[in-house]
């Protein structure tokens, strides 16, 4: 069913 | 010193309602201009945003930046104990330094004050993309009313908790979702006729896979409006937003699964 990305890997900590 | 009027049911309460079984704490950043508040979840798979204008928000007062972290399931407890006809006051001091107060008024003017301590939240905050960002990165959007939005989003959810996807085309919006024991599929045509309900507008189609728990959960929120904007990209997390007020939004943010 896919491999769920974290939202980790598009955003940056501000 | 930072005084956040609230009553039970509004854009802040609800925001908080939603995200209580996703997250432990809601990180929210106060200037005289308004309210941001962002919360991720614990397994960092969505971000849900409340931006809030001072001006929308009746007795608002903060007279320096604050950033602090609220414990979710210690706020809602409390607003969840209180009447409807309460005046509800979030209160940051000076004074009381590491902890918000809670103040519960009724019209009778008896009061009851919660007090809890402030999390540290600042790894749980993220910089997120502004609307330059979604209008050059993001291959189409939808408008659809926010009720209809949510009646989907439950369907998807119940159907198979772990696999949908949303693709669009210039001539259509379709959702998907994959459940144990079969398929569920959704159609939305986009009519000629009448684009100020349902409004598709694509550079060129765009199909994204996700978990459709998540955007069940915020989905709720989205009631808020009459109608939310979803922002599809094939590389980005899927993006879902509603205005609130005259200039506040609420936007969430699913992160992508990548297909088999």
């Amino acid at each position: 069913s896919g491999v769920q990305l974290s939202i980790k890997e598009f955003y940056r900590p501000d | 010193m930072l005084e956040l009027p609230l009553v039970k049911g509004d854009p802040f309460h609800h925001v908080m309602e939603a995200i209580l079984d996703l997250s432990d704490v809601a990180h929210v950043v106060c200037t005289t201009r308004g309210l941001n508040l962002l919360a991720v979840d614990t397994k960092h798979l969505a971000i849900v945003s409340l931006l809030f204008p001072a001006e929308d928000f009746k007795g608002y007062t903060c007279d320096e930046y604050i950033s602090i972290g609220i414990p979710i399931r210690d706020l809602v407890n409390a607003i969840r104990c209180g009447d409807d006809k309460d005046t509800i006051t979030l209160k940051v001091g000076e004074e009381n330094f590491g902890t918000i107060t809670l103040s519960f008024v009724s019209p009778e003017k008896n009061t009851v004050d919660y007090e809890f301590r402030l999390v540290d939240a600042k790894l749980e905050r993220f910089r997120l993309p502004d609307r330059h960002f979604l209008r050059s990165k993001y291959q189409g959007s939808v408008k659809m009313p926010s009720v209809e939005f949510r009646r989907i989003c439950k369907c998807l959810s119940n159907f198979g908790d772990e696999y949908g996807v949303i693709s669009v085309t210039d001539e259509d919006l379709t959702y998907f979702a994959k459940g144990t024991d079969g398929d569920v599929y959704v159609e939305y045509k986009q009519q000629e006729e009448d684009t100020t309900i349902f409004k598709i507008d694509v550079r060129e189609p765009v199909r994204l896979a996700f978990n459709p728990k998540y955007l069940n959960t915020f989905a709720k929120v989205f009631t808020l409006s009459g109608q939310v904007k979803l922002f599809l990209s094939k590389t980005h997390p899927l993006m879902v937003e509603c205005k609130i007020g005259q200039k506040g939004r609420i936007r969430c943010f699913v992160a992508p699964k990548v297909e088999p």
